[in-house]
């Protein structure tokens, strides 16, 4: 099943 | 001080509409550029960033730049009160612990509402979004974007779209079988609304959890065109384009264990 990302992993917090 | 009037209320209350089933809590930026919004779910999976420019307002006065964390469901209890036509003056102190909402009746005069709710401290994790150049970009009607998730979503939990030059098809399986809606790049001569606009540098297919996808069309009614746009491993960047701002989505997509 596929595994959804982390939107963490492409925008930095800021 | 701050206070804002939109002449239709359903403008505001549209933009909660969509976002009520993933975000609870949002801060609500208000500054003198007008009024934006950056949320991201609870999971990580989705973020929903939002501009209503000053233009968006028959009045905009912000003397100092504040934010007003809301909670969405209160929120909506109050816009809901209101007729689409209303018009809606929102206001708040500097310092205040409240938000004011007052709606004036377009064809009464003499009817006048006014709500207060109460401001929350929120916590928010701020995201800076990189300026990303997408190999494939996908334009549609936003109506015909609401019916395809919606239908698809019936037949499974996941839901592909794949963008080529010729054309963009979106796929979803599961249990009971599985279906595609595909559709080929065309405009419609004197009806732009409706044409389907594909460029497409190099295909690109990302799968999506079709319960965020539907998130991500609650947003038709606030614009007839929605853009999609991708690249490989990144977030699709759903957008709608309102008079003054805009209301998108950034989604993660799945990938392959």
């Amino acid at each position: 099943t596929p595994i959804q990302n982390d939107l963490g992993e492409f925008f930095t917090m800021v | 001080m701050f206070e804002a009037k939109l002449n239709e209320a359903s403008v505001f209350k549209k933009i909660v509409e969509s976002v009520k089933d993933g975000f609870k809590n949002c801060n609500f930026d208000c500054s003198e550029e007008g009024i934006s919004m950056e949320s991201m779910d609870d999971a990580h999976i989705a973020l929903v960033s939002m501009k209503l420019g000053v233009e968006a307002f028959s009045s905009y006065r912000c003397d100092r730049s504040i934010s007003l964390g809301l909670n969405i469901e209160s929120l909506l209890k109050v816009l809901r009160t209101a007729n689409n036509n209303d018009v809606l003056t929102m206001r708040a102190e500097d310092d205040g612990d409240l938000l004011t909402l007052v709606f004036e009746d377009s064809s009464n005069p003499d009817r006048i509402s006014e709500y207060n709710l109460k401001l929350l401290n929120i916590d928010q994790e701020h995201m800076s979004i990189p300026e990303q150049e997408y190999t494939a970009t996908v334009t549609l009607p936003s109506s015909e974007y609401q019916r395809i998730i919606r239908d698809l979503t019936q037949l499974g939990d996941s839901i592909t779209i794949d963008a080529a030059k010729d054309g963009v098809r979106f796929t979803a399986e599961g249990d009971i079988g599985s279906g595609s809606v595909s559709l080929k790049a065309n405009t419609n001569v004197g009806e732009d609304e409706k044409s389907i606009d594909i460029a497409v540098e190099e295909p690109v297919a990302l799968g999506f959890n079709s319960k965020y996808l539907t998130q991500t069309c609650k947003a038709a009614p606030l614009a007839p065109r929605v853009s999609l746009n991708m690249c490989k491993r990144i977030p699709i960047f759903i957008s709608y384009k309102l008079q003054a701002g805009h209301f998108s989505f950034f989604l993660a997509p799945q990938i392959s264990e």
